[in-house]
């Protein structure tokens, strides 16, 4: 699904140049679970967002089922990122002037799906991560886990292909944290390939695959035995 | 330190009423090391935000170093806050346009430092959390784990006498969730008192005492044997 040529990504600072991906090539099968881990700086939200064609490699190759991503015109980009890819942002991302409900729903606006069909499918998804009691509220209104969860919603409601996440427990108590992982172990046990960064080994523990990062490079790529 | 007798926050929506927080009476000694936890939205940062005055209990006492909070005009509680607390905010609340060295200046700012002390102190706490190189990026610019960093050293850039730190070490690995950990028992260890969020036992390892919360209530507060 996911095929990756020694990905490189650069920042630009006045003079300065900060490479924050060096040389990443990796493949992803479908259906594959696989954990991403590595220290604050190594590079990991860099490659989720190339990953998810929000942002443009310095350099390097990338293919997303099939299509070379890099060739992609804005708008069949846009289309592939709608339909078939779900995100979960390290900042969640969320409308601040927005409720849970149609923040969940928003996905399916671009989409174009009908309006109560769009509300049906993002309750659905509010109840998958147990915040139907809170679907009129904003962020504001809400705990910072709350507000995690909701960006959970939004990301499955298309029911993507792939799920990119990006510490989705990271403001979970453990309870709700493991309650998230079944939900993800469920939906890969469906045949959806996730891709999920965290920083806690038992969170990691899920995946079948590990990615490591450091400085930039990806350092670590072992297959783990699922808990 | 702090001493709160039924303590209670209420929000309403609409029609309806949520109790966020429910007569929580709890004293915090100088020089305690306190950590909170507790499933998703069972009051940790809401109890966080009235312990440091940025928010009104609906009902219930408070005092801080012997003064009524709830007495104190907004002047006399803004100093307070200023010079006696630092936070730590689940959300970072970092400034968006400011650079990282400012961010960190900021508290300095309110308390009228000079310009060049303020300079000189900003950089002290930057370097404390690892990030002297890193002084001019924007927010923007930095790993999720590098800006709570810049908030944990805007936290403690006016040397404070009380850190409520909510979630402090949520988005960062290990390795540098353990060091912000050192600094906090350092810190402690100079008589501060902290009062820590996480859901992560490790880092609540770190603390003397637990305090537990479920559903706005306070459950559980426990001596613990430290780490
Ligand atoms: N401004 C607000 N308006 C309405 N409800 C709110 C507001 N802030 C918080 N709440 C609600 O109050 C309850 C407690 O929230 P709080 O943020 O204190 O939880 P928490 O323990 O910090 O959770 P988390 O671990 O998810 O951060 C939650 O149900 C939350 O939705
Ligand atoms: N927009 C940007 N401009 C400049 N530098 C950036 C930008 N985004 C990220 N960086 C830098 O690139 C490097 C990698 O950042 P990235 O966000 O990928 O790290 P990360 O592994 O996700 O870290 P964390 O665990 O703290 O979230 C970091 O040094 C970061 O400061
Ligand atoms: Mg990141
Ligand atoms: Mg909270």
């Amino acid at each position: 699904l996911i095929e990756t040529l020694r990905l490189c990504k650069q920042y630009r600072m006045g003079t300065q140049v900060l490479p924050a991906l060096r040389d990443v090539t990796v493949r992803v099968e479908r259906g594959e679970f696989v954990a991403v881990m590595g220290p604050s700086g190594s590079g990991k939200s860099t490659f989720m967002n190339l990953l998810g064609g929000l942002d443009q490699p310095t350099s390097g190759g990338y293919l997303l089922d099939g299509a070379d991503v890099g060739r992609l015109s804005g708008l069949d980009l846009a289309r592939i990122r709608n339909q078939k890819i779900g995100f979960v942002f390290q900042s969640f991302n969320l409308l601040a002037r927005t409720t849970a409900l149609d923040n969940v729903a928003l996905p399916l606006v671009y989409s174009r799906v009908p309006r109560r069909e769009r509300r049906a499918r993002a309750e659905r998804a509010l109840e998958s991560v147990g915040l139907s009691d809170r679907k009129h509220h904003l962020p504001t209104q809400l705990s910072g886990g709350q507000q995690q969860r909701v960006a959970i919603a939004r990301a499955l409601v298309n029911h993507p292909l792939l799920i990119l996440a990006d510490e989705p427990t990271g403001a979970l108590d453990s309870r709700t944290g493991e309650e998230i992982m079944a939900l993800f172990e469920r939906l890969n046990g469906e045949g959806n390939t996730i891709v999920l960064v965290t920083h806690e080994p038992d969170i990691a523990a899920h995946a079948d695959r590990m990615l490591r990062f450091l400085d930039g490079r990806l350092v670590s790529d072992a297959r783990v035995e699922r808990a």
